[in-house]
């Protein structure tokens, strides 16, 4: 089964 | 005062068209160096970063720097209104509350203008490193588009493959699987019909179609588009725009549970 991570997961919020 | 001019009214209507499939709204951060706008879609899994040179304009003014939200589809239905050829100037004064678009035809015998209430935006941004990339893929922006279309008939995500000797795109589904794989071209007669590929390490990752889908929304702004992927991180899928910017879309890849 693949997951679909957000963005958050790989990059900081500034 | 705030006041930037291109000569074709289209390269920005592609541009809109190339982002409103993502984004309801944005907003457009302008300064001196040009407009700026990173935005990600309502689910948080993909992001629009597009970036336009003041140089690349016709006449650029930014006395201020000044943040537009914009709604996409007001802004839409605005440029729709304008021929291909029209020259665009998009004008605001300081800490307006609206944006106008004036449209003036090739031999200036008809001038529209449009104006838009501005919206203020909550956004977020995100902070996106410098990465050097594993797999570095240049190709034709028809043909990955092709792709993208033609495996989303049978699965809902791409497995992009690059090694040394070429890309490979999959999917699989109810009705069975596909695969197309592209071979770097040894020669070619046209800059733009090339596949070529710089490969640190080999790079496997999933996507989902659906985003992929709407990045080729960019594809009648470039002849070719770059992807960049390295394990555990974000595609990155870049248009340049000739002589004004680029469209970069980041997608997050789907992991194993």
């Amino acid at each position: 089964v693949q997951n679909q991570p957000t963005l958050m997961n790989f990059f900081k919020k500034k | 005062m705030f006041e930037a001019r291109l000569i074709n009214s289209v390269t920005f209507k592609k541009v809109l068209d190339a982002i409103k499939d993502l984004l309801n709204e944005a907003s457009f951060d302008c300064s001196e160096a040009g407009i700026q706008l990173q935005a990600m879609d309502n689910s948080h899994v993909s992001l629009v970063s597009l970036a336009l040179r003041s140089d690349g304009f016709d006449k650029y003014r930014c006395d201020r720097n000044l943040t537009m939200g914009m709604n996409l589809a007001s802004m839409s239905k605005i440029f729709r209104c304008s021929s291909n050829d029209d020259t665009v100037t998009i004008k605001a004064q300081d800490d307006a509350d609206t944006v106008t678009f004036m449209f003036e035809s090739k031999k200036q015998e008809k001038i529209s203008d449009y104006e838009m209430k501005l919206m203020n935006l909550d956004q977020e941004h995100l902070g996106i490193p410098d990465t050097d990339f594993s797999c570095v893929i240049r190709m034709p922006a028809g043909e990955f588009a092709r792709i993208v279309r033609d495996l989303s008939q049978f699965g809902e995500s791409i497995v992009i493959s690059c090694t040394k000797e070429g890309v490979k795109f999959s999917t699989s589904g109810d009705i069975g699987s596909a695969n197309v794989k592209l071979a770097q071209t040894s020669s070619f007669e046209k800059e733009e019909e090339a596949v070529i590929i710089e490969m640190q390490e080999p790079v496997t990752l999933t996507f989902a179609c659906q985003y992929l889908n709407s990045f080729t929304k960019a594809t009648p702004l470039a002849n070719q588009v770059q992807l960049s992927m390295s394990d555990n991180v974000p595609l990155v899928v870049e248009y340049q725009i000739p002589d004004l910017g680029h469209l970069r879309y980041y997608l997050a890849p789907k992991i194993e549970e």
